[in-house]
């Protein structure tokens, strides 16, 4: 229904192509298990709209494990 | 420690989700945790309200993101319950707290763990089968492209911003690999799982790495 955002998807999606293509040359290297990259859901969003809408986590710093430290307390619960 | 370890096997987990256009994976990723919990402690497999944590826990902001840490800290500080899915259906946006009777039937946080294993991976291994499956926080910016496969480059480790469920393992192969169930639906990498590779602190996976305890 709006052709600008028509255009601008088409845009990402051709940005996206050209995205997978350098993703993917580094893979066709290794083994036939490495991971593939190509078309999915997310090909017509820009990595900016990607990000704001799904890499929100906030990650806080957490404690180093260690072992028996953490294995003793864990017991102690 | 075996070779390869699934949480599936044991009926633990529940189908994929799709969080759409709703930026809780913080969310997703701790119920997963505490669905898988459950069942490891000898319930049956529920499918829990992430809405319910995505409206309630009031340090963090819903859709618009959110800490798996802070998340935890809420549900053992508070002994909130959480309800069914069905109770509390997920709507992918964010709503007003519902709040239930103590009396409501649900399951609470007793407590929760969370570490930096980088450089620790084999006991992170080792934790995800005494433990359950590991909520942690990946960068995911590659993952925009991902299909399937084992992530191997293109995946730093300095921008955690997106929240996970790691569910099991297999070393069995040249490139041992942990297994990922993400909150993208099944359109998404390998059937909604990705795989990752074990031993280099792949997508920081192992920097933030939490744990809930029923």
């Amino acid at each position: 229904n709006n052709q600008q955002e028509y255009y601008q998807r088409k845009i990402n999606f051709e940005s996206s192509i050209r995205r997978h293509v350098y993703l993917n040359s580094v893979s066709k290297h290794l083994t036939n298990h490495s991971a593939k990259y190509g078309v999915n859901q997310f090909s017509d969003l820009s990595p900016e709209q990607f990000r704001e809408t799904y890499l929100t986590a906030q990650a806080k710093v957490v404690p180093k494990y260690t072992p028996l430290k953490h294995g003793n307390s864990l017991k102690r619960n | 420690l075996p070779t390869k370890f699934d949480w599936r096997d044991k009926g633990a987990v529940n189908p994929i989700q799709n969080q759409e256009a709703c930026g809780g994976c913080w969310a997703f990723s701790i119920v997963g945790a505490v669905e898988s919990v459950h069942v490891k402690n000898g319930g049956a497999l529920k499918q829990l309200s992430v809405q319910q944590v995505i409206d309630c826990s009031y340090n963090n902001h819903g859709c618009n993101g959110g800490s798996t840490v802070t998340a935890l800290d809420w549900l053992n500080k508070t002994k909130e319950k959480l309800v069914s899915q069905s109770e509390y259906p997920f709507k992918a946006k964010n709503g007003m707290c519902h709040y239930f009777a103590p009396s409501h039937d649900g399951i609470s946080v007793k407590n929760y763990q969370a570490h930096n294993f980088s450089g620790q991976e084999k006991e992170m291994m080792a934790r995800l089968i005494e433990w359950g499956p590991l909520a942690v926080i990946v960068d995911a910016v590659s993952w925009q492209d991902y299909l399937g496969g084992i992530i191997q480059h293109h995946c730093s480790s300095h921008n955690p911003n997106h929240a996970v469920l790691v569910i099991g393992y297999d070393t069995t192969g040249d490139v041992p690999y942990w297994i990922v169930r993400n909150s993208w639906g099944t359109s998404w990498g390998d059937e909604g799982y990705a795989y990752i590779k074990i031993g280099a602190n792949m997508c920081g996976i192992a920097d933030s790495v939490t744990a809930v305890f029923l």
